[in-house]
Protein backbone atom coordinates (compact mmCIF):
# COMPACT_ATOMS: atom_id res chain seq x y z
CA UNK A 1 0.00 0.00 0.00
CA UNK A 2 1.89 3.59 -1.03
CA UNK A 3 0.46 7.02 0.83
CA UNK A 4 -1.53 8.26 -1.50
CA UNK A 5 -3.95 4.75 -1.66
CA UNK A 6 -3.49 5.19 2.67
CA UNK A 7 -4.62 9.07 2.22
CA UNK A 8 -7.24 8.05 0.04
CA UNK A 9 -9.11 5.75 2.44
CA UNK A 10 -8.30 8.03 5.26
CA UNK A 11 -10.17 11.13 4.10
CA UNK A 12 -13.22 8.38 2.60
CA UNK A 13 -13.11 7.06 6.15
CA UNK A 14 -12.59 10.85 7.70
CA UNK A 15 -15.80 12.09 5.05
CA UNK A 16 -18.38 9.35 6.09
CA UNK A 17 -17.53 9.43 9.78
CA UNK A 18 -17.99 13.41 9.76
CA UNK A 19 -21.31 13.08 8.51
CA UNK A 20 -22.62 9.94 10.82
CA UNK A 21 -21.11 12.01 13.65
CA UNK A 22 -22.53 15.69 12.47
CA UNK A 23 -26.24 14.05 12.14
CA UNK A 24 -25.51 12.03 15.56
CA UNK A 25 -24.80 14.75 17.57
CA UNK A 26 -26.58 17.37 16.01
CA UNK A 27 -29.85 15.17 15.31
CA UNK A 28 -30.13 17.13 11.77
CA UNK A 29 -29.48 16.16 8.82
CA UNK A 30 -30.09 19.45 7.18
CA UNK A 31 -28.41 20.28 3.78
CA UNK A 32 -27.81 15.76 3.22
CA UNK A 33 -29.07 14.06 0.65
CA UNK A 34 -30.85 11.33 1.28
CA UNK A 35 -30.39 9.80 -2.72
CA UNK A 36 -26.92 10.24 -2.29
CA UNK A 37 -26.84 8.57 1.01
CA UNK A 38 -28.90 5.39 -0.41
CA UNK A 39 -26.54 5.18 -3.14
CA UNK A 40 -23.42 4.71 -1.38
CA UNK A 41 -24.98 2.16 0.81
CA UNK A 42 -25.86 0.26 -2.76
CA UNK A 43 -22.30 1.21 -3.78
CA UNK A 44 -20.81 -1.03 -1.00
CA UNK A 45 -23.62 -3.71 -0.68
CA UNK A 46 -22.61 -4.70 -4.52
CA UNK A 47 -18.80 -3.82 -4.40
CA UNK A 48 -18.40 -5.87 -1.40
CA UNK A 49 -20.79 -8.68 -2.04
CA UNK A 50 -17.89 -11.17 -1.46
CA UNK A 51 -16.43 -9.47 1.81
CA UNK A 52 -16.58 -12.78 3.42
CA UNK A 53 -15.64 -14.93 0.60
CA UNK A 54 -12.53 -13.37 -0.95
CA UNK A 55 -10.04 -12.32 1.96
CA UNK A 56 -7.99 -9.60 0.54
CA UNK A 57 -6.39 -8.35 4.16
CA UNK A 58 -7.46 -7.53 8.40
CA UNK A 59 -7.33 -3.80 7.02
CA UNK A 60 -9.29 -4.28 3.63
CA UNK A 61 -12.12 -6.34 5.42
CA UNK A 62 -12.05 -3.79 8.44
CA UNK A 63 -12.77 -0.75 6.31
CA UNK A 64 -15.31 -2.27 4.27
CA UNK A 65 -17.47 -3.18 7.26
CA UNK A 66 -16.87 0.31 8.47
CA UNK A 67 -18.68 1.74 4.84
CA UNK A 68 -20.98 -0.56 4.65
CA UNK A 69 -22.22 0.15 8.76
CA UNK A 70 -21.15 3.52 8.03
CA UNK A 71 -23.52 4.07 4.75
CA UNK A 72 -26.40 2.35 6.40
CA UNK A 73 -26.35 3.99 9.36
CA UNK A 74 -26.86 6.99 8.07
CA UNK A 75 -29.84 6.04 5.57
CA UNK A 76 -31.53 4.82 8.84
CA UNK A 77 -30.85 7.98 10.55
CA UNK A 78 -32.52 10.42 8.01
CA UNK A 79 -34.98 7.50 7.21
CA UNK A 80 -35.93 6.42 10.79
CA UNK A 81 -35.14 8.27 13.77
CA UNK A 82 -37.27 10.25 15.35
CA UNK A 83 -35.82 13.60 16.16
CA UNK A 84 -33.26 13.67 12.24
CA UNK A 85 -36.13 12.18 10.15
CA UNK A 86 -37.88 16.00 10.60
CA UNK A 87 -34.87 17.80 9.98
CA UNK A 88 -34.65 16.14 6.26
CA UNK A 89 -35.63 18.22 3.52
CA UNK A 90 -37.43 16.15 1.41
CA UNK A 91 -39.08 18.61 -1.31
CA UNK A 92 -35.14 20.00 -2.00
CA UNK A 93 -34.06 16.35 -2.40
CA UNK A 94 -35.66 15.41 -5.85
CA UNK A 95 -33.17 13.59 -7.77
CA UNK A 96 -34.60 10.35 -9.30
CA UNK A 97 -32.81 7.60 -8.31
CA UNK A 98 -33.53 5.44 -11.64
CA UNK A 99 -31.88 8.24 -13.68
CA UNK A 100 -28.91 7.22 -11.97
CA UNK A 101 -29.09 3.68 -11.12
CA UNK A 102 -30.63 2.13 -14.72
CA UNK A 103 -27.98 3.56 -17.00
CA UNK A 104 -25.12 2.40 -14.47
CA UNK A 105 -26.90 -1.10 -14.69
CA UNK A 106 -27.11 -1.32 -18.34
CA UNK A 107 -23.45 0.09 -18.87
CA UNK A 108 -22.37 -2.56 -16.69
CA UNK A 109 -24.18 -5.50 -18.28
CA UNK A 110 -22.24 -4.42 -21.72
CA UNK A 111 -19.18 -3.01 -20.37
CA UNK A 112 -17.28 -5.18 -18.21
CA UNK A 113 -14.51 -7.73 -17.42
CA UNK A 114 -15.73 -11.15 -17.40
CA UNK A 115 -19.77 -11.26 -17.33
CA UNK A 116 -20.27 -12.83 -14.08
CA UNK A 117 -23.00 -12.23 -11.75
CA UNK A 118 -20.52 -10.91 -9.09
CA UNK A 119 -18.47 -9.01 -11.90
CA UNK A 120 -21.39 -7.53 -13.12
CA UNK A 121 -22.16 -6.17 -9.79
CA UNK A 122 -19.08 -5.14 -9.29
CA UNK A 123 -18.60 -3.15 -12.34
CA UNK A 124 -22.01 -1.36 -11.34
CA UNK A 125 -20.85 -0.54 -7.87
CA UNK A 126 -18.11 1.78 -9.70
CA UNK A 127 -19.99 3.21 -12.50
CA UNK A 128 -22.85 3.92 -9.89
CA UNK A 129 -19.82 5.10 -7.43
CA UNK A 130 -18.91 7.80 -9.79
CA UNK A 131 -22.42 9.53 -10.36
CA UNK A 132 -23.38 8.71 -6.43
CA UNK A 133 -22.70 12.62 -5.24
CA UNK A 134 -25.01 14.20 -7.74
CA UNK A 135 -27.97 14.64 -6.23
CA UNK A 136 -25.76 15.67 -2.83
CA UNK A 137 -24.27 18.39 -5.47
CA UNK A 138 -27.96 19.37 -6.40
CA UNK A 139 -28.71 19.75 -3.45
CA UNK A 140 -26.12 21.99 -1.99
CA UNK A 141 -26.45 24.10 -5.14
CA UNK A 142 -30.14 24.42 -5.08
CA UNK A 143 -30.35 25.14 -0.74
CA UNK A 144 -26.99 27.03 -1.42
CA UNK A 145 -26.66 27.54 2.13
CA UNK A 146 -24.01 25.06 3.35
CA UNK A 147 -23.04 24.47 6.69
CA UNK A 148 -19.35 23.67 7.70
CA UNK A 149 -19.87 19.82 8.01
CA UNK A 150 -21.46 19.40 4.70
CA UNK A 151 -19.27 21.45 2.82
CA UNK A 152 -16.50 19.37 4.34
CA UNK A 153 -17.79 15.96 3.79
CA UNK A 154 -18.08 16.90 0.31
CA UNK A 155 -14.40 18.32 -0.10
CA UNK A 156 -12.97 14.91 1.60
CA UNK A 157 -14.96 12.88 -0.65
CA UNK A 158 -13.39 15.22 -3.29
CA UNK A 159 -10.20 14.62 -1.77
CA UNK A 160 -10.28 10.71 -1.73
CA UNK A 161 -11.15 10.57 -5.59
CA UNK A 162 -8.24 13.00 -5.96
CA UNK A 163 -5.91 11.05 -3.52
CA UNK A 164 -7.17 7.92 -5.71
CA UNK A 165 -6.01 9.05 -8.94
CA UNK A 166 -2.33 9.20 -7.82
CA UNK A 167 -2.64 6.20 -6.21
CA UNK A 168 -3.58 4.41 -9.99
CA UNK A 169 -0.65 6.70 -11.47
CA UNK A 170 2.00 5.55 -8.67
CA UNK A 171 0.93 1.90 -9.03
CA UNK A 172 0.94 2.08 -12.21
CA UNK A 173 4.60 3.03 -12.56
CA UNK A 174 5.40 0.75 -9.79
CA UNK A 175 3.88 -2.80 -10.59
CA UNK A 176 3.57 -4.82 -13.21
CA UNK A 177 0.39 -5.33 -15.11
CA UNK A 178 -1.63 -2.49 -12.95
CA UNK A 179 -4.30 -1.56 -16.08
CA UNK A 180 -7.67 -0.57 -15.12
CA UNK A 181 -9.40 0.74 -17.49
CA UNK A 182 -13.27 0.74 -15.79
CA UNK A 183 -12.19 2.08 -12.50
CA UNK A 184 -9.28 4.74 -13.77
CA UNK A 185 -12.44 6.17 -16.67
CA UNK A 186 -15.06 5.85 -13.85
CA UNK A 187 -12.89 7.38 -11.56
CA UNK A 188 -12.09 10.63 -13.45
CA UNK A 189 -14.93 11.55 -14.04
CA UNK A 190 -16.13 10.90 -10.45
CA UNK A 191 -13.26 13.69 -9.37
CA UNK A 192 -14.11 15.68 -12.80
CA UNK A 193 -17.75 15.81 -10.56
CA UNK A 194 -16.30 17.75 -7.96
CA UNK A 195 -13.79 20.33 -9.87
CA UNK A 196 -16.95 23.16 -9.89
CA UNK A 197 -17.29 22.65 -5.96
CA UNK A 198 -13.90 22.75 -4.90
CA UNK A 199 -13.62 25.80 -7.40
CA UNK A 200 -16.24 27.25 -5.13
CA UNK A 201 -14.84 25.59 -1.86
CA UNK A 202 -11.51 27.03 -1.89
CA UNK A 203 -12.29 30.28 -3.15
CA UNK A 204 -14.74 30.87 0.65
CA UNK A 205 -11.66 29.41 2.15
CA UNK A 206 -9.37 32.08 0.73
CA UNK A 207 -11.51 34.84 0.86
CA UNK A 208 -12.70 33.22 4.28
CA UNK A 209 -16.11 33.55 3.68
CA UNK A 210 -18.58 31.00 4.44
CA UNK A 211 -19.45 28.45 1.32
CA UNK A 212 -21.54 29.92 -1.14
CA UNK A 213 -22.63 28.09 -4.62
CA UNK A 214 -23.72 30.46 -6.95
CA UNK A 215 -27.64 29.91 -8.10
CA UNK B 1 -5.73 -9.50 -12.08
CA UNK B 2 -8.77 -8.06 -14.43
CA UNK B 3 -11.99 -6.81 -12.92
CA UNK B 4 -12.74 -7.15 -9.36
CA UNK B 5 -10.79 -10.28 -9.49
CA UNK B 6 -7.22 -9.42 -7.77
CA UNK B 7 -9.01 -5.80 -6.86
CA UNK B 8 -7.28 -4.87 -3.35
CA UNK B 9 -8.69 -1.33 -3.19
CA UNK B 10 -11.80 -0.19 -1.28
Amino acid sequence: MNIFRLAGDMTHLASVLVLLLKIHTIKSCSGVSLKTQELYALVFATRYLDIFVTYVSFYNTVMKLIFLGSSFSIVWYIRRHRVVRRSYDKDQDTFRHLFLLLPCLVLALVINEKFTFKEVMWTFSIYLEAVAILPQLVLLQRTRNIDNLTGQYVFLLGAYRALYILNWIYRYFTEEHYVHWITWIAGIIQTLLYADFFYYYFQSWKNSVKLELPA
Amino acid sequence: GSGSMGHDEL
